[in-house]
């Protein structure tokens, strides 16, 4: 099984056209694994851990708005399985 | 495993095999209401189920609704198990959806996207495009969007010829043997007449066009009947959902299934981005389905209502 620990969703609210360019180029890079769930803006984007750093230091360096959505996915789903298990 | 659809668990997430046995359950327990039909298989073989909701004729004016495109929008199929349930349940109590089904069939496509639910059975969030195995040309990524692969606007802006993108539409329209297979199915069935694909998240009720700025002919009445049935799905929870037609709404995006169903003469094609809006996203905690499930419903039945009272 894969294991999502670390990875974090970010919420990304970019201000214009230009700084949404600039979140594109981040799908390009394929090194950042990024799994984008949502190109309405905002923007939404599973980060893996190893991509945490550049990612959030990309977007600080153009000024785009970003939070965290989901600090660590791979708890949420622990959770989730756990309340599912139960409730069964 | 439940026995039956009544001890089955509506409230939680499940994987493909189970979702094919509740199927089976329902036409083993009702099978004069239901009947199911393989209308193809995806590129791992895996069956495509149809359920046929019908009281008789011979092909009636008919509705489609498909969940489960995309195969981490996991709420979608959990809803989609939900409806099924909920039209037996419903016909001969609700008087809205007794006269729709005595008058009209519907098929429900519960799971259009199985290679991506199946493969991995671990319910990743990867998952939205298909399983191609055959390698795209220079590139080791495999999949493609199947709500990018339709013909309509195919290839435009909104979606991508990078194989190695979510929104990959495919070497040529129609090239996913999951997407081939609702449209033979379509075409060959003639006499559909509301088309309604969901999805999540968003919390959106959208209508054609993505691919084109031009406004759909009918969008007036389409605009409207979306008011109506987001304001019946607000009644239950309160959850607030936009609308309007994909471009104005979201983004352009090309090649998507209900621009291609309307420009085939289908007029009440529908998307919905169900829960939530950004919160949990696709991992929507389960106690969240039945909820999203029965707000969702009302809104389809002022589709299927309007579709059924408003013949073409």
């Amino acid at each position: 099984k894969e294991d999502f620990r670390g990875h974090q969703v970010f919420r990304i609210v970019p201000k214009d056209d230009v700084q949404l360019a600039l979140v594109r180029v981040m799908e390009d890079i394929l090194d950042l694994e990024l799994d984008f769930w949502s190109w309405v803006t905002p923007v939404d984007v599973r980060v893996p851990s190893h991509s945490l750093q550049v990612v959030k230091s990309y977007m600080e360096r153009h000024s785009i708005k970003y939070f965290t959505m989901i600090k660590d996915l791979q708890a949420l789903l622990d959770e989730e399985r756990r309340q599912m298990k139960s409730a069964a | 495993p439940a026995g039956n659809t009544d001890s089955f668990d509506y409230t939680n997430y499940h994987t493909l095999s189970q979702i094919y046995s509740f199927q089976d359950m329902l036409v083993v327990e009702n099978p004069k209401l239901v009947s199911k039909t393989v209308i193809g298989h995806s590129v791992e073989g895996r069956p495509l189920n149809v359920l046929k909701f019908s009281t008789g004729g011979s092909n009636r004016p008919a509705i489609w609704i498909d969940t489960g495109i995309h195969a981490r929008e996991w709420v979608t199929q959990a809803s989609g198990i939900v409806f099924a349930k909920k039209i037996l349940t419903e016909y001969g109590t609700d008087s809205v959806l007794t006269e729709i089904l005595n008058r009209m069939d519907i098929f429900l496509e519960m799971v259009v996207n199985p290679d991506g639910s199946g493969t991995h059975n671990q319910r990743t969030t990867e998952k939205k495009k298909n399983i191609k195995q055959k390698q795209n040309e220079d590139s080791s990524c495999v999949g493609v969007d199947l709500n990018r692969n339709w013909n309509a606007g195919f290839g435009g802006r909104g979606s991508s010829n990078n194989p190695c993108t979510e929104t990959y539409h495919g070497t040529r329209a129609h090239s996913e043997p999951e997407v081939k297979s609702i449209v033979k199915f379509v075409r060959s069935h003639g006499n559909i007449k509301a088309f309604i694909s969901i999805h999540s998240y968003s919390q959106m009720l959208l209508y054609p066009y993505g691919y084109t700025r031009n406004p759909a002919k009918d969008q007036a009445e389409l605009d409207q009947v979306a008011q109506k049935a987001v304001t019946a799905l607000a009644s239950l929870y309160g959850t607030n959902y936009r609308y309007g037609s994909i471009i104005k709404t979201i983004y352009q995006s090309s090649g998507g299934s209900i621009d291609w169903t309307y420009k085939k003469g289908i007029k009440y094609s529908y998307t919905f981005e169900l829960r939530d809006t950004g919160h949990f996203g696709f991992i929507l905690p389960a106690n969240q389905i039945v909820p999203t499930a029965n707000e969702t419903w009302l809104a389809l039945k002022v589709i299927m209502d309007h579709t059924l009272k408003n013949p073409y």
